[in-house]
């Protein structure tokens, strides 16, 4: 029984034991970046990891803090980024992008780009919380991004964004409802984290779709190649397909994998907050265990992940927990009843291959 | 006259209020994202790198190699330098692969140099944070078309969280 998920629910439902933790003599790296001009604060973490991180050794301090911290508040997203990203890559040299004092006419995201086209040196894993309907977006900004994030899959970097909370997202489009996807969830040059919650809320059990989670298909970019078998699959044989009007199935398909999302605790200011839910929780759970592959790509003497789509996709999701029960939300019509894209056997536009399976997924990627 | 991004949303989002027209003299940064080159042969890069059955899965380049293969052109780095000074820009700065130059500028400038731009102050957002942005299309010379993607700084406002707070008896009654 639990109450709610801990660095040790989520190291006992992923099979991660007290030895998969950094070793501490590699120079691997990750880090996380929020743009909502929140405050991160290191004495959060050393103050989680006393609580909750008995269990498994792990760093107390964050190694590099990109962007000016401020005595004030700090944020629950800022928070909680570090405090799992810490856990799951437990060990693990961590850098937090959290940019507030910048500029008043910068764009805290572009920001973060530019960064990323300046430092030779970056962390191999970056998890984002950021995502923006695509239909608010320039597509001359959309694709520009695009190719920023080809430019990081060329150097190595593994991109992970969350795929959003808001399902299949729903909009109107001269009067009628249609799916509404989100960027840069939708960029095939990135790997998007979809959520899941336990079938018991108390118990570390199998996991079902969180209803939250983001999942559908672009209306700005195409489905690349690595992705057409499985989206193709799923298409033919899913029961519960909405009507093909709210979505275009030509579009890349997202999220490609998931972790879970639903009732968090994270600290911040100090204090304890449970049930914190989102697919920004969900990612960088999934991108410290990448974190822990590379370790071991790394002492191996390969080269760390990198782009790791092409590669998850040939796998067919091969040490992934397939997730196989629920719906993420949509629109709230006669015709749909708020349900979206339902999972199944395999890859699905809820929670993509599914969720972490440590040892398997690290033999997976270890060959 | 051409207009880089005529279909980014430029309506003020939720919780955010105007607090007016910024000081002609104040200055402001932009970033001009100009355009790069051999995209096709960065996506074949990739594409070589990532897919595990290439010979050359797992050779990354580093930043200065893709540097090297997507620097703008010359005549875009001369075309819009020269367009920026001319307008009153300083302290410009680029990044390694030189496709980002951040310039500062004065406001009143800033609305020359693109026209239909009209800066105000706004607040607000989970941080009440302050932004200075446009909501007003902008427009580029048309001979500076096949050198710039868009400018950041103008339409976009800083994102909100999506985190929530379910205790449990809300997220019991939605499982089923």
């Amino acid at each position: 029984l639990h109450l709610g998920v801990t660095p040790s629910v989520i190291r006992k439902r992923y099979n991660l034991t007290a030895q998969d933790v950094g070793s501490g003599t590699t120079n691997n790296s990750q880090a996380c970046a929020q743009f909502l001009e929140q405050y991160f604060h290191n004495s959060d973490l050393a103050e989680f990891m006393r609580l909750f991180g008995g269990s498994f050794v792990h760093q107390a301090s964050v190694s590099h803090v990109v962007g000016k911290q401020g005595r004030g508040r700090a944020g629950i997203e800022a928070s909680l980024d570090v405090e799992y990203l810490m856990s799951a890559g437990a060990n693990i040299s961590t850098w937090v992008y959290s940019n507030p004092g910048r500029h008043e006419a910068q764009e805290p995201f572009l920001q973060w780009l530019l960064l990323l086209s300046n430092e030779s040196a970056l962390p191999h894993v970056h998890t984002v919380s950021y995502g923006d309907d695509e239909d608010s977006l320039s597509s001359a900004y959309m694709q520009r991004v695009n190719t920023e994030f080809m430019k990081a899959a060329a150097r190595g970097l593994t991109l992970l964004f969350a795929s959003g909370d808001s399902g299949a997202g729903c909009w109107s489009v001269s009067g009628r409802h249609q799916f509404r996807p989100s960027f840069p969830a939708s960029s095939p040059y990135v790997t998007t984290v979809g959520g899941t919650s336990f079938r018991n809320p108390f118990q570390v059990t199998n996991e079902i779709v969180d209803f939250i989670s983001g999942g559908g298909f672009s209306n700005v970019f195409p489905k690349p190649s690595y992705q057409e078998e499985a989206v193709a699959q799923f298409l033919k044989s899913s029961p519960r397909l909405p009507p093909s009007s709210y979505f275009n199935a030509s579009g890349r398909a997202y999220p490609d994998v998931a972790a879970l999302s639903d009732g968090y605790w994270v600290v911040s200011n100090r204090i304890p907050i449970p049930w914190v839910s989102g697919t920004s929780a969900s990612t960088p759970v999934f991108g410290g265990i990448l974190s822990l592959i590379n370790e071991h790509r790394i002492l191996n003497g390969q080269p760390p992940l990198g782009f790791l789509n092409p590669r998850l996709y040939q796998q067919h999701g091969a040490g992934l927990f397939d997730v196989t029960h629920g719906c993420h939300e949509s629109c709230l019509n006669e015709e749909l009843q708020g349900e979206g894209f339902c999972s199944g056997p395999g890859w699905d536009p809820v929670t993509g291959w599914g969720t972490p399976n440590f040892p398997v997924l690290l033999k997976t990627l270890l060959n | 006259n051409y207009s880089p991004e005529p279909d980014q949303q430029r309506k003020l989002p939720p919780g955010w209020v105007s607090l007016g027209r910024v000081d002609p003299e104040e200055e402001l940064s932009l970033t001009f994202a100009l355009r790069q080159q051999n995209l096709k042969r960065l996506s074949e890069l990739v594409q070589a790198v990532s897919d595990p059955s290439s010979p050359r899965y797992g050779k990354y380049l580093a930043l200065e190699e893709v540097a090297e293969l997507i620097r703008p052109s010359p005549l875009t780095l001369h075309t819009v330098q020269k367009w920026l000074v001319a307008a009153g820009a300083r302290n410009c700065h680029s990044v390694t692969t030189q496709d980002f130059l951040t310039c500062w500028l004065r406001v009143r400038q800033a609305e020359l140099l693109l026209p239909g731009t009209e800066f105000h102050r706004y607040v607000g957002g989970p941080e009440v944070s302050r932004v200075v942005r446009s909501l007003h299309p902008y427009q580029l010379p048309q001979a500076l078309a096949p050198h710039v993607d868009f400018v950041g700084g103008l339409h976009r406002f800083p994102p909100t969280s999506s985190l929530r707070q379910r205790p449990r008896s809300q997220v019991a009654g939605t499982v089923g």
